[in-house]
């Protein structure tokens, strides 16, 4: 865009992946420390044994921590705190989780199908109690996928910065300020992935993952209601507030 | 009605 100069991606880029660096609940560093660290075969047992109902409010507990990591990286998102705050409410609401599911990507390990929850790596049977197979197997090959693009730090911040901004989430006031803000972003990511000379498709692949991450999130609120149906006294009183106001 | 995400959007950042 004529209307962007170089400077000023290089700016948002800068600031975007720094937000996300300051944000981002573990370090690639640590993460890679605690990487052998696979829980034993009893310790997987006594997560399936768990009632269904205490295993979703575990999940439930931690999918709300990374969110509060995401509200913190979208705060400080240059822009995002002009829009008004209907927009970050909206925005927050409906890609929070994605981000999240985005971000797991550093936090999960390829080769041996596991992912940083709980202190240690814990693979799909982990999950079991939750009764949602079909969403854990999901949400795990997606983040195989996203790995295989082995994103650095400044790509997958601006990708999530991306997938934050979209324009297109229903019940937005100023649309044209939020397009403007996704467009900056897009620039900057295209930028970016010039700069550090990734292939040519990638910016088309990591579209593609929009669409994934709202097919995942569309079935998490999915089982979250069929959960509430059998169980709306555990709902109701045990889940974080920050939870229930983002899925409620 | 979303009070706890209007709290986080309000505390500055640390």
């Amino acid at each position: 865009s004529p209307t962007v100069s170089m400077a000023e991606l290089d700016h948002q880029a800068q600031i975007i992946s720094k937000s996300h660096l300051e944000t981002c609940q573990y370090l690639r560093e640590e993460l890679q420390q605690m990487s052998w660290q696979n829980f034993l075969q009893d310790e997987v047992e006594s997560y399936q044994s768990k009632p269904r109902e205490v295993m979703w409010q575990l999940c439930a507990v931690k999918i709300t921590e990374a969110i509060q990591y995401v509200v913190e990286f979208a705060k400080r998102i240059d822009g995002f705190m002009d829009l008004c705050q209907n927009d970050q409410i909206v925005l927050l609401k409906a890609g929070s989780l994605e981000v999240v599911f985005v971000r797991m990507c550093r936090m999960f390990d390829s080769q041996n199908n596991t992912v940083y929850f709980d202190g240690k790596f814990a693979g799909p049977d982990v999950f079991k109690a939750l009764g949602c197979d079909d969403l854990i197997t999901s949400v795990f090959d997606f983040a195989k996928s996203m790995c295989s693009l082995h994103l650095s730090e400044d790509e997958l911040a601006l990708f999530s910065a991306f997938v934050l901004l979209s324009a297109d989430r229903s019940w937005l006031q100023e649309k044209l300020q939020v397009e403007k803000l996704q467009q900056k972003t897009q620039l900057a990511l295209q930028h970016v992935l010039q700069k550090n000379q990734r292939e040519d498709g990638l910016l088309n692949k990591l579209r593609c993952k929009v669409s994934a991450l709202r097919s995942l999130c569309s079935r998490h609120t999915e089982k979250l209601s069929a959960f509430r149906a059998v169980y709306p006294d555990i709902v109701g009183t045990h889940f974080p507030p920050l939870y229930k106001e983002l899925f409620g | 009605k979303h009070k706890i995400l209007h709290q986080l959007l309000q505390n500055s950042t640390s």
